[in-house]
């Protein structure tokens, strides 16, 4: 463990959070991708099987349950409790585009030839593209309210963290694992334009508006 | 340099 993996860790705690929180207090998930959610919640499902299988550490075991458990409450918001509020005519990108390529993709590149290894390594690719849908989400809208931009925020700079923690256990423990470190890159490049955005706008108290 | 997972990240 080191401060850039806590740090990452914690940022995509807050994420997570964050939308969950947005939506209990204004009863409305309006402006959120169910899509991205349900993308996540599969990305959890299936990374952490091990949760049965092998245990790593306290601290790995509770934040992957509260993970997972936060997610499927986000979703359960969003898609039965508020679904009067879900813009679905808005969240239209096709997910089938992302979880196909993601499942072929790890069956040609992994560690290993198990179960557990291939769907560690599929939510590992799906997860760098999960956040697709609410991106394109916010293209077609033009806008963000403050809260998702900060939601989104949290979820990006997560991976970035991670990144830096792949550099630093690289050059300490001479340890790489590439298919996270790729995937982890590609995740945060689909996030500059938005970093930009929100360094630009957000940050400087304006609501995070596309250029027409 | 070690390439094995050992999966303690989340």
């Amino acid at each position: 463990m080191n401060i850039f993996r806590l740090l990452g860790d914690f940022s995509h705690l807050g994420a997570i959070i964050i939308l969950l929180l947005k939506i209990w207090k204004t009863r409305s998930c309006a402006g959120v991708s169910g899509k991205s959610v349900l993308l996540y919640a599969i990305v959890f499902t299936c990374r952490y099987l091990d949760l049965f299988t092998h245990f790593v550490s306290l601290y790995n075991s509770v934040m992957k349950i509260i993970y997972l458990v936060s997610t499927y409450f986000t979703l359960f918001l969003i898609y039965r409790k508020f679904k009067a509020t879900y813009d679905r005519n808005h969240d239209t990108f096709r997910i089938e585009f992302l979880i196909l390529p993601s499942a072929v993709l790890a069956l040609l590149w992994n560690h290993e030839y198990s179960v557990l290894e291939i769907l560690w390594t599929f939510s590992i690719y799906l997860e760098s593209v999960a956040v697709l849908p609410q991106l394109f989400m916010v293209s077609k809208t033009g806008e963000a309210e403050t809260i998702t931009s900060h939601y989104l925020f949290a979820l990006g700079i997560y991976r970035f963290l991670y990144i830096l923690n792949w550099i630093y256990r690289y050059y300490t423990e001479n340890f790489i694992d590439w298919i996270s470190v790729v995937a982890g890159v590609v995740q945060t490049v689909l996030y500059c334009d938005f970093f930009y955005l929100y360094i630009t706008k957000v940050l400087k108290g304006k609501k995070l508006s596309l250029p027409a | 340099v070690i390439t094995k997972n050992e999966k303690d990240e989340l």
